[in-house]
């Protein structure tokens, strides 16, 4: 089972089209691996982004040093996760 | 029985799979599974058919879970078809859709993505076709249709999140409701369920221009995210695809839209500014509760104006 230590998920809000553009063509970095839950659409409106663990500092730097705002959605995916999975497992055992 | 489902909870496929022959068996006269075709890995593509008799009614089409990964659309689905069913006869709205319409109820619309995420992958978002010549798996079912497809709102990567596809209804879960809905010829509206980000949209994604019956769909859909507010505040912006988000080739609503189905909308469910796609399953019921109003909107415009 793939596992999703450290990745988080950054809410970036571009302020315009050119910002737009960066995210977009961010996006396309394979060897990022980069996962848009949102994609970058229009400037004011949020965008959020999925960002592996091993890629977060050089995004993070790549955004600050293009002026692009953003805030931290989710600080450990795998840790919702884990939650997720534990309140499944407690359910499955009410339901028996 | 159903009681011992816990909608307020997410659910492995075959949990949900056992779970429509519960349903199906606790409303014998109204509710049916049928069938519809089979997933890349071979998994059933079923559908829940609600029907007070009548052959070949007007009809109305559902689904949830074309991107797997976002469970809260799946247990959305589990919970309004039972809602669907328990209202038959208790709500006159609902009473009235299914006396004279059918409702085609599909819940786990990409089995094999689903599967996926609860084995290997929670993220994992389209089918689980392999691309020819690339390392890359699977194709996006939203952009995999015949309306605008290939164009500028999808991608020609295999490993891009929202790949088209080798070609037009490419994958058996896009193909197998197309032969059904074109198959039946009675499809009057076309509701997809997605999430997240909280918007109601109807056609056109794939181009600018307005849909012929934009004043219409845009009046309905103003009203139905008023109702789906007034449950608990939950605010929805709506409108057309690619004037609400940006341009989309190839979507669901596109297709059913140009092939004739005038009511085609897309909801993108709530994520309250927090989780996304993994929203707790605490958030469950009330996502579902608050969408209910809506869509009841929407499939009561559809009995009372038949085209």
């Amino acid at each position: 089972e793939q596992l999703f230590v450290g990745d988080q998920v950054l809410r970036i809000t571009a302020s315009n089209e050119k910002q737009i553009a960066l995210l977009r063509a961010l996006g396309e970095r394979e060897d990022l691996q980069l996962d848009f839950w949102r994609d970058p659409t229009k400037a004011g409106h949020p965008s959020d982004l999925r960002v592996p663990f091993p890629s977060l500092q050089a995004v993070k730097i790549f955004l600050e040093s293009h002026g692009i705002s953003y805030s931290i959605m989710i600080k450990d995916v795998q840790q919702l996760l884990d939650e997720e999975k534990k309140i499944m497992l407690l359910s499955k055992e009410r339901e028996r | 029985s159903t009681s011992t489902f816990d909608f307020a909870s997410y659910h492995t496929l075959d949990e949900i799979y056992n779970w429509l022959d519960t349903l199906v068996a606790n409303h014998p006269g109204l509710v049916s599974k049928i069938q519809i075709g089979e997933s890349y890995e071979k998994r059933p593509l079923y559908v829940l058919k609600f029907s007070t008799g009548g052959s070949n009614r007007p009809a109305i089409w559902l689904d949830t879970g074309i991107h797997s990964r976002e469970w809260v659309t799946q247990a959305t689905g589990v919970w309004t078809a039972n809602k669907l069913a328990e209202e038959y006869g208790r709500d006159p709205s609902i009473t009235a859709i299914l006396d004279s319409m059918d409702i085609f109820f599909e819940i786990v619309t990409n089995p094999d993505g689903y599967a996926f995420t609860h084995s290997s992958n929670r993220l994992w978002r389209k089918t689980r076709s392999i691309n020819a010549g690339s390392s890359c798996i699977g194709v996006d079912p939203n952009r995999n249709w015949d309306a605008g497809f290939g164009g500028s709102g999808s991608s020609g990567s295999p490993c891009s999140e929202t790949y088209r596809g080798p070609y037009a209804h490419s994958e058996s879960e896009v193909k197998s409701i197309v032969d059904f809905i074109l198959g039946h010829g009675n499809v009057k509206a076309l509701i997809s369920i997605h999430s997240y980000s909280q918007m109601l949209m109807f056609p056109y994604g794939y181009k600018s221009e307005p849909a012929p019956d934009f004043q219409e769909l845009n009046e309905l859909a103003k009203k139905a995210v008023n109702d789906l507010a007034a449950v608990y505040g939950t605010k929805y912006t709506y409108g057309s695809i690619i004037d609400t988000i940006y341009v989309a080739s190839g979507t669901t609503v596109d297709w059913a839209y140009d092939n004739g189905v005038k009511y085609s909308y897309t909801f993108e469910l709530r994520d309250t500014g927090r989780y996304g796609f993994l929203l707790p399953s605490s958030q469950i019921i009330p996502t579902a509760t608050e969408t209910w109003p809506a869509l009841l909107d929407i499939m009561l415009h559809v009995q009372q104006h038949p085209y």
